[in-house]
């Protein structure tokens, strides 16, 4: 563990707490892209398979817990819940999300470390993660004017596998058997679709005006 | 060990 991987898994935390925040404290998903969070889902569950076999760590464990029970709680709120589904937005939320999961999981296919079940389903998750955000930021562009707490999660989200990449730079000097190309390039990938809201989200917070990301 | 080093990550 170094303090780059640590800042990136804080962030993403953060992201995750200022989405339950949003949707429990104004019982509201509205901006939030459900496509989005069922891809999370997705990433959550085929990344963690090991949860019950390796144990790294309580740390390690306890955030896997974390982030497959909060991903999969926000889609149960968004999904079932009587009064938040109400302002989930279909209409805007219309990205073909199927498609990322078919083609990241034949990249997967072709492309990974072993062809081993855990390792193909490892790759799919960190070449679904980098696209995962693509349903959200295609809502957000939609919907014109994004609230705050939406504007934080995404902020978050996108700056921790920024952190990430200073952490595989880091592990890339100081340890010898390093080999995670697919996740530096996915991560790469991940954070540059994230490259023009941040250009907005700066912007905005140096008009001191409210974030508008442009159709 | 870990089956691959990186699986010690998020």
């Amino acid at each position: 563990m170094n303090i780059f991987r640590f800042a990136g898994d804080m962030t993403h935390l953060i992201s995750i707490l200022v989405l339950l925040l949003k949707v429990y404290a104004t019982k509201s998903c509205s901006g939030i892209s459900l496509k989005t969070q069922e891809l999370y889902g997705i990433v959550f569950l085929a990344r963690y398979l090991d949860l019950f076999t390796d144990f790294i760590s309580v740390y390690n464990t306890v955030m896997k817990l974390v982030f497959i029970g909060s991903s999969l709680a926000i889609v149960w709120c968004m999904r079932f819940h009587r009064v938040v589904k109400r302002s989930y937005d279909r209409d805007v939320d219309t990205f073909r999300h199927y498609f990322l999961v078919g083609g990241c999981f034949l990249l997967a296919l072709f492309v990974h470390e072993k062809f081993s079940f855990r390792e193909v389903f490892w790759a799919f998750s960190i070449y679904l993660e980098a696209v995962a955000i693509l349903p959200q930021l295609i809502l957000l562009q939609r919907s014109g004017n994004v609230d705050n707490l939406t504007g934080q999660y995404v902020l978050f989200l996108g700056a921790y596998r920024g952190f990430y990449i200073l952490n595989w730079i880091y592990r890339y000097f100081t340890e010898d058997q390093f080999s995670r190309w697919i996740s530096c390039v996915s991560g790469l990938v991940q954070t540059a679709l994230y490259a023009d809201f941040f250009y907005y989200y700066f912007i905005s917070w140096k008009n001191n005006a409210k974030l508008k990301l442009p159709a | 060990p870990l089956e691959h080093p990186m699986h010690d990550e998020l």
